[in-house]
Protein backbone atom coordinates (compact mmCIF):
# COMPACT_ATOMS: atom_id res chain seq x y z
CA UNK A 1 0.00 0.00 0.00
CA UNK A 2 1.53 3.27 -1.09
CA UNK A 3 0.41 6.80 -0.30
CA UNK A 4 -1.16 7.32 -3.75
CA UNK A 5 -3.29 4.23 -3.45
CA UNK A 6 -4.42 5.20 0.07
CA UNK A 7 -5.14 8.79 -1.00
CA UNK A 8 -7.04 7.39 -3.99
CA UNK A 9 -9.21 5.19 -1.79
CA UNK A 10 -9.82 8.07 0.59
CA UNK A 11 -10.88 10.47 -2.17
CA UNK A 12 -13.15 7.77 -3.56
CA UNK A 13 -14.73 7.49 -0.13
CA UNK A 14 -14.95 11.29 0.19
CA UNK A 15 -16.75 11.44 -3.18
CA UNK A 16 -19.28 8.80 -2.15
CA UNK A 17 -19.91 10.46 1.24
CA UNK A 18 -20.24 13.95 -0.31
CA UNK A 19 -22.95 12.65 -2.60
CA UNK A 20 -24.81 10.83 0.16
CA UNK A 21 -24.65 13.86 2.46
CA UNK A 22 -25.71 16.25 -0.28
CA UNK A 23 -28.81 14.18 -0.99
CA UNK A 24 -29.55 13.63 2.69
CA UNK A 25 -29.06 17.23 3.86
CA UNK A 26 -30.92 18.87 0.98
CA UNK A 27 -33.55 16.10 0.94
CA UNK A 28 -33.13 16.19 -2.82
CA UNK A 29 -31.30 14.37 -5.56
CA UNK A 30 -31.84 17.06 -8.19
CA UNK A 31 -29.05 17.10 -10.74
CA UNK A 32 -27.87 13.61 -9.83
CA UNK A 33 -27.97 10.89 -12.44
CA UNK A 34 -29.68 7.88 -10.90
CA UNK A 35 -28.42 5.86 -13.85
CA UNK A 36 -24.78 6.57 -13.00
CA UNK A 37 -25.51 5.62 -9.40
CA UNK A 38 -27.07 2.30 -10.46
CA UNK A 39 -24.01 1.65 -12.64
CA UNK A 40 -21.63 2.39 -9.75
CA UNK A 41 -23.63 0.14 -7.42
CA UNK A 42 -23.42 -2.63 -10.04
CA UNK A 43 -19.69 -2.02 -10.33
CA UNK A 44 -19.17 -2.59 -6.60
CA UNK A 45 -21.48 -5.57 -6.36
CA UNK A 46 -19.90 -7.41 -9.31
CA UNK A 47 -16.33 -6.56 -8.29
CA UNK A 48 -16.49 -7.34 -4.59
CA UNK A 49 -17.98 -10.83 -4.86
CA UNK A 50 -14.54 -11.94 -3.68
CA UNK A 51 -15.55 -10.73 -0.22
CA UNK A 52 -16.99 -14.25 0.09
CA UNK A 53 -14.01 -16.11 -1.37
CA UNK A 54 -10.77 -14.49 -0.21
CA UNK A 55 -9.65 -12.38 2.70
CA UNK A 56 -6.98 -9.80 1.89
CA UNK A 57 -7.03 -7.49 4.90
CA UNK A 58 -9.41 -5.90 7.34
CA UNK A 59 -8.88 -2.61 5.47
CA UNK A 60 -9.73 -4.23 2.15
CA UNK A 61 -12.90 -5.95 3.37
CA UNK A 62 -14.21 -2.98 5.34
CA UNK A 63 -13.70 -0.55 2.45
CA UNK A 64 -15.47 -2.94 0.10
CA UNK A 65 -18.41 -3.23 2.47
CA UNK A 66 -18.53 0.56 2.94
CA UNK A 67 -18.44 1.21 -0.82
CA UNK A 68 -21.16 -1.34 -1.54
CA UNK A 69 -23.45 -0.13 1.26
CA UNK A 70 -23.01 3.56 0.44
CA UNK A 71 -23.64 3.03 -3.26
CA UNK A 72 -26.76 0.98 -2.61
CA UNK A 73 -27.95 3.59 -0.09
CA UNK A 74 -27.46 6.30 -2.73
CA UNK A 75 -29.54 4.35 -5.26
CA UNK A 76 -32.21 3.88 -2.61
CA UNK A 77 -32.30 7.62 -1.83
CA UNK A 78 -32.55 8.55 -5.52
CA UNK A 79 -35.14 5.99 -6.61
CA UNK A 80 -37.19 5.57 -3.46
CA UNK A 81 -36.83 8.02 -0.57
CA UNK A 82 -36.36 11.20 -2.61
CA UNK A 83 -37.78 9.96 -5.90
CA UNK A 84 -40.00 13.05 -6.21
CA UNK A 85 -36.90 15.24 -6.55
CA UNK A 86 -35.19 13.00 -9.09
CA UNK A 87 -34.64 14.71 -12.42
CA UNK A 88 -35.57 11.73 -14.59
CA UNK A 89 -36.39 13.91 -17.60
CA UNK A 90 -32.79 14.98 -17.89
CA UNK A 91 -31.32 11.58 -17.00
CA UNK A 92 -31.80 10.18 -20.47
CA UNK A 93 -28.48 8.53 -21.27
CA UNK A 94 -29.09 5.11 -22.81
CA UNK A 95 -27.24 2.83 -20.40
CA UNK A 96 -27.67 -0.20 -22.65
CA UNK A 97 -25.15 1.48 -24.96
CA UNK A 98 -22.64 1.10 -22.14
CA UNK A 99 -23.66 -2.14 -20.46
CA UNK A 100 -23.97 -4.25 -23.63
CA UNK A 101 -20.55 -3.41 -25.16
CA UNK A 102 -18.89 -3.56 -21.73
CA UNK A 103 -20.49 -6.95 -21.09
CA UNK A 104 -19.34 -8.23 -24.46
CA UNK A 105 -15.83 -6.89 -24.00
CA UNK A 106 -15.48 -8.48 -20.58
CA UNK A 107 -16.19 -11.88 -22.17
CA UNK A 108 -13.63 -11.26 -24.90
CA UNK A 109 -10.79 -9.52 -23.07
CA UNK A 110 -10.12 -10.88 -19.58
CA UNK A 111 -7.36 -12.52 -17.55
CA UNK A 112 -9.22 -15.79 -17.17
CA UNK A 113 -12.46 -17.12 -18.60
CA UNK A 114 -14.20 -17.86 -15.32
CA UNK A 115 -17.42 -16.37 -13.91
CA UNK A 116 -15.72 -14.46 -11.08
CA UNK A 117 -13.01 -13.13 -13.34
CA UNK A 118 -15.47 -12.08 -16.06
CA UNK A 119 -17.61 -10.26 -13.48
CA UNK A 120 -14.49 -8.55 -12.11
CA UNK A 121 -13.48 -7.50 -15.63
CA UNK A 122 -17.04 -6.33 -16.32
CA UNK A 123 -16.92 -4.15 -13.21
CA UNK A 124 -13.57 -2.65 -14.20
CA UNK A 125 -14.79 -1.77 -17.70
CA UNK A 126 -18.15 -0.56 -16.43
CA UNK A 127 -16.57 1.69 -13.81
CA UNK A 128 -14.54 3.44 -16.49
CA UNK A 129 -17.70 4.65 -18.24
CA UNK A 130 -20.24 4.70 -15.39
CA UNK A 131 -19.96 8.46 -14.96
CA UNK A 132 -21.13 9.15 -18.53
CA UNK A 133 -24.86 9.40 -17.69
CA UNK A 134 -23.97 11.99 -15.03
CA UNK A 135 -21.76 14.01 -17.39
CA UNK A 136 -24.44 13.70 -20.08
CA UNK A 137 -27.04 15.04 -17.67
CA UNK A 138 -24.85 18.04 -16.83
CA UNK A 139 -24.24 18.74 -20.51
CA UNK A 140 -27.99 18.54 -21.10
CA UNK A 141 -29.03 20.90 -18.32
CA UNK A 142 -25.92 23.03 -18.90
CA UNK A 143 -25.12 23.35 -15.21
CA UNK A 144 -24.32 21.54 -12.01
CA UNK A 145 -24.65 22.43 -8.36
CA UNK A 146 -21.28 23.21 -6.80
CA UNK A 147 -21.54 20.29 -4.38
CA UNK A 148 -22.13 17.94 -7.32
CA UNK A 149 -18.94 19.25 -8.92
CA UNK A 150 -17.02 18.53 -5.69
CA UNK A 151 -18.35 14.98 -5.88
CA UNK A 152 -17.13 14.66 -9.46
CA UNK A 153 -13.79 16.21 -8.57
CA UNK A 154 -13.07 13.66 -5.85
CA UNK A 155 -14.22 10.83 -8.09
CA UNK A 156 -11.83 12.00 -10.81
CA UNK A 157 -9.04 12.61 -8.31
CA UNK A 158 -9.39 9.02 -7.12
CA UNK A 159 -8.81 7.75 -10.67
CA UNK A 160 -5.85 10.06 -11.17
CA UNK A 161 -4.25 8.89 -7.91
CA UNK A 162 -4.77 5.26 -8.89
CA UNK A 163 -2.86 5.90 -12.11
CA UNK A 164 0.09 7.24 -10.11
CA UNK A 165 -0.29 4.25 -7.79
CA UNK A 166 0.06 1.89 -10.78
CA UNK A 167 3.18 3.67 -12.03
CA UNK A 168 4.58 3.36 -8.49
CA UNK A 169 3.68 -0.31 -8.22
CA UNK A 170 5.10 -1.05 -11.65
CA UNK A 171 8.47 0.38 -10.64
CA UNK A 172 8.66 -0.87 -7.07
CA UNK A 173 6.66 -4.10 -7.10
CA UNK A 174 6.63 -5.16 -10.74
CA UNK A 175 2.86 -5.03 -10.47
CA UNK A 176 1.10 -4.56 -13.77
CA UNK A 177 -2.54 -5.18 -14.63
CA UNK A 178 -3.19 -4.07 -18.18
CA UNK A 179 -6.99 -4.36 -17.94
CA UNK A 180 -7.17 -2.15 -14.86
CA UNK A 181 -4.63 0.31 -16.26
CA UNK A 182 -6.28 0.79 -19.67
CA UNK A 183 -9.75 1.09 -18.11
CA UNK A 184 -8.36 3.49 -15.50
CA UNK A 185 -6.79 5.63 -18.20
CA UNK A 186 -10.05 5.81 -20.13
CA UNK A 187 -11.88 6.72 -16.95
CA UNK A 188 -9.41 9.46 -16.04
CA UNK A 189 -9.55 10.95 -19.54
CA UNK A 190 -13.34 11.24 -19.26
CA UNK A 191 -12.84 13.59 -16.30
CA UNK A 192 -10.29 15.86 -17.99
CA UNK A 193 -12.82 18.20 -19.56
CA UNK A 194 -14.66 18.42 -16.27
CA UNK A 195 -11.40 19.08 -14.35
CA UNK A 196 -10.73 22.03 -16.62
CA UNK A 197 -14.15 23.54 -15.86
CA UNK A 198 -13.75 22.76 -12.15
CA UNK A 199 -10.43 24.61 -11.91
CA UNK A 200 -11.39 27.55 -14.12
CA UNK A 201 -14.88 28.06 -12.69
CA UNK A 202 -15.79 26.28 -9.47
CA UNK A 203 -12.52 26.94 -7.65
CA UNK A 204 -12.91 30.63 -8.51
CA UNK A 205 -16.26 30.67 -6.77
CA UNK A 206 -18.44 30.45 -9.85
CA UNK A 207 -21.17 27.95 -10.51
CA UNK A 208 -20.43 25.36 -13.11
CA UNK A 209 -22.46 26.27 -16.16
CA UNK A 210 -21.77 25.40 -19.74
CA UNK A 211 -22.02 27.87 -22.61
CA UNK A 212 -25.35 27.47 -24.39
CA UNK B 1 8.38 -11.49 -14.57
CA UNK B 2 5.49 -9.13 -14.08
CA UNK B 3 2.62 -10.12 -11.87
CA UNK B 4 -0.46 -9.92 -14.05
CA UNK B 5 -3.09 -9.70 -11.40
CA UNK B 6 -3.32 -9.37 -7.70
CA UNK B 7 -6.68 -8.15 -6.55
CA UNK B 8 -5.73 -6.26 -3.45
CA UNK B 9 -6.98 -3.00 -4.93
CA UNK B 10 -10.46 -1.63 -4.52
Amino acid sequence: MNIFRLAGDVSHLVAIIILLLKIWKTRSCAGISGKSQILFASVFVTRYLDLFTIFISLYNSSMKIIYISCSIATVYLVYFKFKATYDGNHDTFRVEFLVVPVGGLSFLVNHDFSPMEILWTFSIYLESVAILPQLFMISKTGEAETITTHYLFFLGLYRGLYLINWIWRYYFEGFFDLIAIVAGLVQTVLYCDFFYLYVTKVLKGKKLSLPA
Amino acid sequence: QLIVKQKDEL
